[in-house]
């Protein structure tokens, strides 16, 4: 299993002449992401709070999978309001790399990973941008998205690994990916830009060292399960996911209403009448998904209830 | 040694108990289950 | 006006060799470095303005060494000498201090300690110097007024792991925790005080006395849910009426949340922490105390 942390220098020399990503813009196919990497950028994550933070991930590529060993947060914040945020980070991405090879860690940078605090993993226009400048410039590059808010409320990491296709590219018809809410404010942004891009799948993978301190730390780790509150730590998001809902009702509300005075459902194209049914069947699936996590919630505190407050 | 760690974990529970407590708990359990209906 | 310059500056550093520090500033604040009458240029009129705040200050007197430190001000930016604008900023951070403005005067000390990280090595100052600084930075948080500006600060102090080797370290850890400080450590901490923060105040206690009370005031809180003033006045060792005037005024700036029933003579704090986030506390306990038994047994074979 540890064989994976040591770095074949030929073999990266050799991919990088090969350079086989330039002939299929869809090369790239798998993610494999570190125990140690995937904690870095969630609790880096989690840090930024409401705001959107920034980090390198330094690593290596196997085929068609990318693999990520390590990562380092970038003194960035705000990333979503200007593209290529991490250039005020240059001089310490530059520092920090050759530091790390004077210490013989050979990995090069593969990638950067930001925060979406509370709106999901998917690449906005500005992602997009600069996604598409590294993939142009700093080959092989890796765009990964984590949203700390989701991830207190799922349970496990909400994260997503992405790459851009070529400028112009038209892409094949894709899989639909794991149903997410985008929230009103951000569907313009989300929707434009959604076919630049393709998700690579995620897998994670833990050296024997890793796994032992995982089992110490798991021993620990029920008592964090019983003695936290899903209702309470999200309770913001909660309230915005809410706020969210009623302004989607409300606009699915206007555009049935709207439609009913063009003549009703006979004059209305099944396309048209289609799209709207999808438009509202995703509000009940969106106010569905709220719902069942937080009767998740009310249940774990239920029985805490009974567990600890018997008497 | 054990029994006294024992007694002192009997004397932890109940975890909390107290009306402002049960006042808090009953009201999260209202509005889930509120938001439970308004959902359906 | 050279030759008056030249005279006022050498009887200047005649006052100041015989430490007649308000003399000397006297003296040298008599030079017009306004005049049209030469050429005088930025980096000579700061030094000099500089020079006399500083001499002022040796006698305490922050009023007038302010007058220049803020005509120094207007022209620190202007010439980048490192050595000037690390003297400027010591007498700004002093100036704050003696006139009481103790957050923001800890706030320069604390800057001033972190002096070499950020300046070239023609300026480091010797870890004599840096210690003395942060020294100052804790002294002046610890006389600040309590509240949440002086906790950040508190904070970033006792996390700095600079402060562990000074000798003001105990009272910082105490007051950063919240624990209620005893008389004795205040005496002790009072020892090394300047005049001016020996000072009394309007209400005829001296700062640090204030500060104390109000600090063990915060700490109380804490701790009770609620008290009455004759046992607060005690706690505090101040009079009941007191310690109901001084909890009454932090209440109302909102330094700390209570309500005070004053018929009953009693305070009710009013704890943050919601009882659904205390029950997880409660919870988390009864975990660990059950994995502690559970250790136990194993440890004895059982």
């Amino acid at each position: 299993a540890d064989k994976i942390f040591r770095y074949d220098e030929a073999q990266a020399s050799q991919t990088q002449a090969q350079k086989p990503w330039t002939k299929d813009p869809h090369f790239f196919k798998k993610v494999r992401i570190s125990a140690l990497a995937l904690l870095k950028m969630a609790v880096h994550a989690r840090s930024g709070g409401t705001i959107e933070i920034m980090g390198i991930m330094q690593g290596k590529t196997d085929g068609d999978t990318m693999i990520v060993m390590d990562a380092f947060a970038l003194p960035v914040e705000g990333t979503e309001t200007r593209v290529n945020a991490q250039a005020d980070a240059y001089e310490y991405m530059v520092e920090y790399a050759q530091a790390n090879k004077q210490v013989g860690r050979l990995e090069n940078v593969v990638g950067w990973y930001h925060s979406h605090p509370g709106y999901g993993c998917w690449l906005s226009g500005i992602d997009v941008s600069t996604q598409m400048l590294n993939q142009q410039y700093q080959e092989p590059f890796l765009a990964v998205v984590i949203d700390p808010t989701r991830t207190v409320s799922a349970g496990k990491v909400e994260i997503g690994a992405f790459r851009t296709y070529p400028q112009g590219y038209k892409p094949p018809d894709e899989p639909a990916s794991e149903y997410q809410t985008i929230p009103l404010n951000k569907i313009e942004d989300f929707g434009v830009h959604c076919k630049q891009y393709y998700p690579l799948d995620i897998t994670y993978f833990k050296s024997s060292l890793d796994s032992h301190l995982l089992d110490l730390l798991w021993n620990k780790y029920w008592v964090n399960t019983l003695s936290s509150s899903p209702l309470l730590g999200n309770r913001d998001y909660v309230a915005g996911q809410i706020s969210d809902l009623a302004e989607k009702l409300e606009h699915a509300e206007t555009q049935l209403a709207h439609s009913n005075r063009l003549g009703g459902g006979f004059l209305m194209m099944t396309a048209k009448k289609k799209e709207e049914e999808s438009q509202l069947s995703k509000v009940a699936k969106d106010s569905s998904k709220i719902t069942v996590e937080q009767v998740h919630g009310l249940m774990s505190q239920v029985i805490k209830d009974v567990l600890f407050n018997k008497k | 040694s054990l029994l006294r760690q024992v007694s002192s974990l009997v004397r932890r529970l109940p975890a909390i108990d107290s009306a402002h407590f049960r006042e808090e708990f009953l009201t999260e359990y209202n509005d889930t289950l509120l938001m439970t209906y308004l959902a359906g | 006006e050279d030759q008056v310059s030249t005279i006022r500056e050498g009887v200047a550093s005649i006052y100041e060799r015989d430490e007649e520090w308000t003399q000397a500033a006297q003296m040298l604040s008599g030079i017009d470095l306004d005049t049209g009458m030469r050429v005088v240029d930025d980096r000579y009129k700061l030094e000099k303005c500089i020079h006399i705040a500083m001499l002022y200050l040796q006698d305490d007197d922050a009023v007038n060494a302010e007058t220049f430190i803020k005509k120094a001000s207007f022209l620190v930016n202007s010439c980048k000498e490192e050595a000037l604008e690390l003297q400027y900023k010591v007498c700004y951070a002093r100036i704050l201090d003696a006139k009481r403005k103790f957050q923001e005067a800890a706030l320069r000390y604390y800057e001033l300690s972190q002096w070499e990280k950020t300046n070239t090595v023609a300026n480091r100052v010797d870890e004599g110097d840096l210690q003395q600084a942060l020294t100052a930075a804790v002294t002046c948080t610890i006389l600040a007024g309590a509240g949440p500006q002086r906790s950040r600060m508190l904070a970033t102090l006792y996390k700095d792991e600079r402060c562990a080797a000074l000798p003001v370290y105990p009272i910082l850890q105490k007051v950063y925790l919240e624990r209620i400080l005893r008389q004795a450590e205040v005496a002790a901490f009072a020892q090394d005080l300047k005049p001016h923060q020996q000072a009394l105040t309007a209400d005829g206690s001296t700062v640090l006395a204030r500060a104390v009370i109000e600090h063990n005031l915060l700490s109380a809180s804490k701790l009770y849910t609620n008290i009455t003033f004759l046992e607060l006045g005690a706690l505090l060792g101040i009079a009941p009426d007191k310690a109901e005037r001084i909890a009454a005024r932090m209440v109302a700036q909102d330094r700390m949340k209570g309500s005070i029933d004053q018929v009953e003579g009693i305070i009710q704090f009013e704890t943050e922490t919601e009882e659904i986030k205390q029950w997880d506390h409660q919870i988390a306990a009864v975990c660990f105390a059950v994995n502690g038994i559970l250790d136990n047994m194993q440890k004895k074979g059982m």
